[in-house]
């Protein structure tokens, strides 16, 4: 464990409070992509497949169950809760993410460390959560002003694969045989899918401005 | 050898 790796889940996990601390406190999934919650639940069940098999650390396990049981609660919260549902709005949420889910899988089937259930499946989460955020940035696109949480969940969200990249590099330079390419590739290409959010949340932060994504 | 490493990172 790296200090890159810890800030890393830890701004990942903060991402996860932002939004469950908006959605209870707002009783409003407002500007929240169901779907994007909906692809990382899938994330989180398709890579963690290993929960009771493989042992890592207490802090692994812990952190496993964390994110399955908070993106499964977010996803119920915006499909059941009826303050929460009633809050959806399904006319601007319109991403066809089910193509993302078959284009991330197929590529996990010609794309893996090694051709066993486990790899194709963690290749598949990895391939997933790249593209996972795109629902929710055409969401902000579309509905005009963000609200600050809102805001801030995408922010942590994006923040955190940023910093695994400082931590791959960091174990790169100092573990002789350490290379995790499908997991790197991955994550530039999902940090550079968050670059003009970025560039759009610190003009906003730089003009004490509200968020606002160009249409 | 990658597959070998464990999968120590979330």
């Amino acid at each position: 464990m790296n200090i890159f790796r810890l800030a890393g889940d830890m701004t990942h996990l903060l991402s996860i409070l932002v939004l469950l601390l908006k959605i209870y406190a707002t009783k409003s999934c407002s500007g929240v992509s169901r779907k994007t919650q909906e692809l990382y639940a899938i994330v989180f069940l398709a890579r963690y497949l290993d929960l009771f098999t493989d042992f890592i650390s207490v802090y692994n396990t812990f952190m496993k169950i964390v994110f399955i049981a908070s993106s499964l609660a977010i996803v119920w919260c915006i499909r059941v809760h009826p303050m929460v549902k009633r809050s959806y709005d399904k006319d601007l949420d319109t991403f066809r993410h089910y193509l993302l889910v078959a284009a991330s899988f197929l590529l996990a089937l010609f794309l893996h460390e090694k051709f066993t259930f486990l790899e194709i499946f963690w290749a598949f989460s990895i391939y997933l959560e790249a593209v996972a955020i795109l629902p929710q940035l055409v969401l902000l696109q579309r509905s005009g002003n963000v609200d600050n949480l809102t805001g801030q969940y995408v922010f942590f969200l994006g923040a955190y694969r940023g910093l695994y990249i400082l931590n791959w590099i960091y174990r790169y330079l100092t573990e002789p045989r350490f290379t995790r390419w499908i997991a790197c590739v991955s994550g530039v290409v999902q940090t550079a899918l968050y670059a003009d959010f970025f560039y759009y949340y610190f003009i906003s932060w730089k003009n004490n401005s509200k968020l606002k994504l160009p249409a | 050898p990658e597959a070998e490493q464990a999968k120590d990172e979330l």
